[in-house]
C-alpha cells in the first residue's frame, strides 16, 4: 500500500502503488511537489459546416478524455536505473526511467495505432499536473531561440476574444515547455525529442500533443485527412521521449540548458562486430 | 562529397514546411522517409571510413582488418542486427557535444551474461532490463532481444569512445533485477 519511491540526482520520485504512476517529487532542499502524469485523448471536431482538426487545423471538439481502464504496470529496480513499465491503454503504453545520477524523469512512450472503427479521429496528449502556482502563465520556445512567455486566452500585441479555449492557447514546442512557481522558487520543464504542441490550459498543468489520427480534411489545402496508415494499414505507431525536470528555477535553467544542448547532439553510437578483446585493445 | 551530399540534398527538400510539419500528402510523406533512409544508407560507408579513421593508430592507411563499422537504425524499438548475430561487438561512441558527459548506452540483448571493457581496459558494470512486452510485440520489430543491456559510457568533448561488449557463458552469475510488483493490478 506505501508508496514506491525511486532516487534521482537531487530529488527523489513516488509512484502510486495501484497504478504506477509517478505521485509526487520530494527535492533535495525538502520542497515536495505533487506530480501527476496521465494521457488523455481529444476527438476531432468533424461537424461539416465548420473545418474540422485536420494537417493544418487542431480543433477538439470539446474537453479531452481519459483512458478508461487503471493502467497495470511492473517496476524494475537495479543500482543504476529505475524503471516503470506501464500500460494505458490497446494502444498507449510508456516506461519511466529514473537514474541516479540523472536530475531528469525520462517517458518513454509508445501510442498508436490510434484505433478509429468508431468514426472518431483522436488526439492523444500527455498531461502533467502539479501544484505550481502559475496564475496563467507558462513558457515555450516557440522560435527556437528563447523561452517565450505565454499567458492563458491573452496576446500582448491585440485584444484577444477566446473562441477556442483549447486550441487557442496552443503553442510549438521546437524543444521544451516550462513552468514556473516564483513564490516558491520551483521550476517544471519538460524537454521533447521533436517539435511538438503543447499548452497550459488550468494553472499547474502542461499538456502535450503526441499523436493524432484523423478522418477529415480539414479545407486548408492537402486535400486529405491526417490517416496515417502505418506499415500495415492498422495505423501509424509512434515512439518518444519527454526529460521532465523539478528543480528550483536557477539550478533548473542550468540543467535544462546542459541537458537540451546534449539530446541535441546525441552521440553517434555505431556497431562492429570484432573478434578479440586483442583486436580491440 | 557525394555522400556529404545525399544528406545535403535530403535535408534541404526536408526544410519545406510540410516535412517540418506534417502538412504533406500521405504519399509525399512516403517519399521524405524514403529519401532521408536513402541518405543515411548512402552514407553508411562515409561514417565506417571516418570512424576506422579517428580510431586507428596507423591513420595513413587502412587495412581489412579495421573494424567494419554500422548504425543500427532499429535502436529505438531494441532491435540491432550486428550485437544479435555477433558475440563479441565493438559500440563506438562519436560525442558532437563540446562536453565530457555520460552517457547511458542501451543495447538489444537477451539474457546471456556479459562482460563490457572500457577504453582504459577497465571493466564495467551493466545492468539487464526487460524490454517492455508493449515493445517486443511492436510490429515491425524484428528481433529476438527480450532484455536492454545497459552500461554507462563516459564521452570525451567532441571525440569517441569505444566499448568491448561480449557475451560470456561463465558460471558467474548475471546480476538479478530486483521485480518489485509483478502486476499486481487489475
Amino acid at each position: 500500500e506505501a508508496p514506491i519511491t525511486a532516487q534521482g540526482k537531487g530529488f527523489s520520485a513516488s509512484f502510486d502503488p495501484s497504478t504506477g504512476s509517478i505521485q509526487s517529487v520530494s527535492l533535495a532542499n525538502g520542497k515536495v511537489v505533487k506530480l501527476r502524469q496521465k494521457y488523455q485523448w481529444y476527438a476531432g471536431y468533424d461537424t461539416p459546416k465548420e473545418p474540422p482538426s485536420g494537417a493544418y487545423l487542431f480543433r477538439p471538439k470539446g474537453p479531452a478524455s481519459g483512458f478508461p481502464d487503471q493502467p497495470t504496470y511492473q517496476i524494475f529496480n537495479s543500482p543504476d536505473c529505475f524503471e516503470v513499465h506501464q500500460n494505458i491503454s490497446d494502444y498507449v503504453s510508456q516506461t519511466m526511467r529514473i537514474y541516479p545520477d540523472d536530475p531528469f524523469i525520462e517517458f518513454d512512450f509508445k501510442v498508436g495505432p490510434i484505433p478509429v472503427a468508431d468514426k472518431v479521429g483522436k488526439e492523444i496528449i500527455s498531461l502533467f499536473q502539479t501544484d505550481l502556482k502559475t496564475n496563467k502563465v507558462f513558457y515555450t520556445d516557440s522560435n527556437g531561440r528563447q523561452m517565450m512567455k505565454r499567458v492563458k486566452d491573452f496576446r500582448p500585441t491585440w485584444k484577444y476574444k477566446v473562441i477556442e479555449p483549447i486550441a487557442g492557447n496552443y503553442y510549438p514546442i521546437n524543444s521544451r515547455i516550462s513552468l514556473k512557481d516564483e513564490d516558491e522558487d520551483l521550476q517544471l520543464v519538460v524537454l521533447t525529442d521533436r517539435s511538438q504542441g503543447g499548452a497550459s490550459l488550468n494553472d499547474g498543468e502542461l499538456e502535450i500533443m503526441l499523436h493524432r489520427r484523423l478522418l477529415h480534411d480539414d479545407s486548408l489545402g492537402v486535400d486529405e485527412a491526417l490517416n496515417e496508415p502505418g506499415v500495415d494499414g492498422r495505423g501509424l505507431i509512434i515512439r518518444g521521449k519527454h526529460y521532465v525536470l523539478i528543480s528550483d528555477i536557477k539550478s533548473s535553467n542550468i540543467l535544462h540548458r546542459e541537458k537540451g544542448m546534449q539530446l541535441y547532439m546525441a552521440p553517434v553510437v555505431a556497431f562492429a562486430p570484432i573478434s578479440s578483446f586483442d583486436d580491440y585493445r | 562529397f557525394d555522400a556529404v551530399d545525399n544528406f545535403h540534398r535530403a535535408m534541404g527538400i526536408l526544410q519545406h514546411h510540410d516535412a517540418v510539419t506534417g502538412t504533406e500528402k500521405q504519399l509525399v510523406a512516403f517519399d521524405y522517409a524514403y529519401i532521408l533512409n536513402d541518405a543515411i544508407e548512402k552514407s553508411m560507408d562515409l561514417m565506417n571510413r571516418a570512424l576506422q579513421f579517428i580510431s586507428s593508430k596507423d591513420k595513413s592507411s587502412q587495412s581489412n582488418s579495421d573494424p567494419q563499422y554500422t548504425l543500427c537504425l532499429g535502436l529505438n524499438i531494441s532491435q540491432c542486427e550486428v550485437v544479435e548475430s555477433n558475440d563479441k561487438v565493438l559500440v563506438t561512441l562519436y560525442n558532437p557535444y563540446a562536453h565530457e558527459y555520460d552517457f547511458k548506452v542501451r543495447i538489444p540483448w537477451q539474457e546471456s551474461n556479459y562482460k563490457v571493457t572500457g577504453p582504459n581496459g577497465e571493466s564495467l558494470n551493466a545492468t539487464i532490463i526487460p524490454i517492455p512486452g508493449f515493445m517486443q510485440d511492436f510490429p515491425e520489430r524484428k528481433s529476438s532481444a527480450t532484455h536492454e543491456l545497459l552500461f554507462k559510457a563516459t564521452l570525451p568533448a567532441l571525440g569517441f569512445a569505444s566499448y568491448f561488449v561480449e557475451k560470456v557463458s561463465s558460471n558467474k552469475p548475471t546480476p538479478k533485477l530486483e521485480t518489485i510488483l509483478p502486476l499486481t493490478t487489475s
